[in-house]
């Protein structure tokens, strides 16, 4: 009732998750009799791996508890809960039953401090561990919301430093040095404290007393728990209400007295906090998988995540012309193919292309929107095949699709026959015009031939003809 | 079996049960 804080930021640390270990082994429970300034004290110390998977905070009684203000002992609230381990938790108003301070269980939301500053403890939808003081704000965060809260009172371990003076002045140790906030910080009793370790592990821890005769108080257990690695930790409810439940069954020595004086009864608390086997989050996986060890294997070839939440169609991501859905991309009208990378054949549109083109002279038409006209977002394929087709005469019976694909096979090898053909011509040209060169510029290099005058009207004389031969051959 | 209803008789309360003065 000292300082509500609505909105801002409040001190407390954040620890991200550490990475999942295959086979990961179950909750560790450590049984201990240490000594405290010579007094011998029972207590346990347990840790679990993955808090996102394996710890609840759980209602009194089951769903509802804090709402209807309910009591119940910690063995009734974990009977159905399946918790190996699990111990008292938050304060509660002893004569309503009221819950106090925030309290989120399974990432349902059952009660709010309101911004009242008291020590909180909780776990994000992320896994991220947040230990201190959270503003109303902080708590009612819906980006990345607290799947599991409570709440405390003194804020023991921060950082791994003792952090109970600066908790006392926090959570309102206004106006006496020896008030009930002093004395209970400084009085023996049976004690409970969540926290983590330096690992990201869970850690609970539980020590029996009796107020004022055995037990510990917040110093010692703060030193016990520094030596234990823990790096953050709050201090829960003690006293009467510490408890401690090993598979559903009590394993600690309550010291309130039962109506008989000679013995001891555990007491009807509020929340719980309970280690549990790993489960999935959500624990169904969005219904699109199976938890198996508290991991989720989705079910389908198209849903991912480690809640199978995301759709998965592949890196091309139905090639921006489609949605990935839980039976693989759905393509916009247009395309087709199993990542919708493909356009409607010619001659149909719409919807996975189940729609034929209704133009004059068996045109094709736009694969969208069926429209004939193709000036809208005429594709090249679309228009080069429209020229073709629509150019031919109308009563020729226009063949079938793949008619028009042979006549543009045709097309292509006609051209390349003649691009051959020219080519060889003009090798040949070449050749041709290079060798008679070559021969004329052989006569003319220094070297000549006599050709013998002829009588230009007759026939030579036998004589000068062999005159001739004998010219033939001659000196220089 | 039941272990019988406690008397919630070992209190141990960070605040005084009566407030000394009202909410702020």
């Amino acid at each position: 009732d000292c300082a509500r804080v609505p909105v801002g930021s409040r001190e407390h640390e954040s620890w991200q998750p550490s990475p999942a270990s295959p086979g990961a082994r179950g909750p560790s429970v450590r049984t201990f009799v240490s000594h405290f300034a010579g007094r011998a004290v029972t207590g346990h110390l347990t840790r679990a791996a993955e808090p996102l998977r394996t710890f609840s905070v759980l209602e009194p009684g089951g769903l509802g508890g804090c709402a209807s203000r309910r009591r119940a002992t910690v063995e009734e609230t974990v009977r159905e809960a399946g918790c190996g381990v699990a111990q008292n938790g938050g304060f509660f108003r002893m004569d309503t039953g009221e819950c106090l301070g925030n309290v989120v269980s399974d990432g349902r939301r059952v009660s709010s401090a309101g911004g009242l500053q008291n020590a909180q403890f909780g776990i994000r939808r992320d896994g991220t561990l947040v230990t201190g003081y959270l503003s109303e704000e902080e708590v009612l965060n819906t980006e990345n919301p607290f799947v599991q809260l409570l709440s405390g009172v003194v804020w023991l371990i921060r950082n791994g430093s003792i952090y109970i003076n600066e908790s006392q002045a926090a959570e309102c140790e206004e106006t006496q040095e020896t008030g009930s906030f002093s004395k209970f910080v400084n009085v023996i009793s049976a004690r409970t404290a969540v926290g983590h370790d330096r690992k990201g592990q869970l850690v609970l821890f539980h020590a029996d007393g009796q107020t004022e005769q055995r037990g510990i108080n917040l110093w010692e257990m703060a030193e016990f728990l520094l030596k234990q690695d823990v790096v953050n930790a709050i201090n829960l409810d003690g006293g009467g209400s510490a408890t401690f439940v090993l598979n559903g069954t009590l394993a600690s020595y309550p010291s309130d007295h039962c109506q008989d004086n000679m013995w001891r009864c555990p007491r009807s608390v509020s929340t719980v906090v309970c280690v549990h086997k790993p489960r999935c989050q959500p624990p169904d996986c969005n219904s699109h998988g199976t938890c198996v060890e508290g991991h989720c294997q989705c079910t389908g070839h198209f849903w991912s995540g480690a809640a199978c939440d995301k759709l998965e169609c592949g890196p091309s991501n139905c090639s921006q012309h489609g949605l990935c859905t839980e039976t693989g991309c759905r393509c916009e009208a247009g395309w087709t193919g199993s990542n919708c990378s493909e356009e409607c054949p010619l001659g149909w549109h719409g919807p996975g292309c189940q729609k034929p083109c209704e133009c004059e002279h068996q045109c094709p038409c736009n694969p969208q929107t069926g429209n004939c006209n193709l000036t809208q977002t005429p594709t090249l394929s679309s228009i080069l095949s429209r020229v073709k087709q629509c150019l031919q005469p109308s009563e020729v019976p226009l063949q079938t699709r793949e008619f028009s694909l042979l006549t543009g096979t045709t097309w292509l090898a006609l051209t390349l026959v003649l691009v051959f053909l020219l080519l060889i011509s003009m090798v040949v040209n070449v050749s041709l015009l290079l060798s008679a060169r070559a021969e004329r510029s052989r006569h003319l290099d220094g070297s000549y031939v006599y050709h013998p005058l002829q009588e230009m009207n007759g026939e030579l004389s036998a004589e000068k003809e062999q005159q001739g031969d004998a010219c033939t051959s001659f000196k220089d | 079996f039941s272990w019988g209803a406690s008397l919630d008789d070992d209190l141990l309360l960070p605040y005084p049960a009566l407030r000394a003065r009202p909410a702020r």
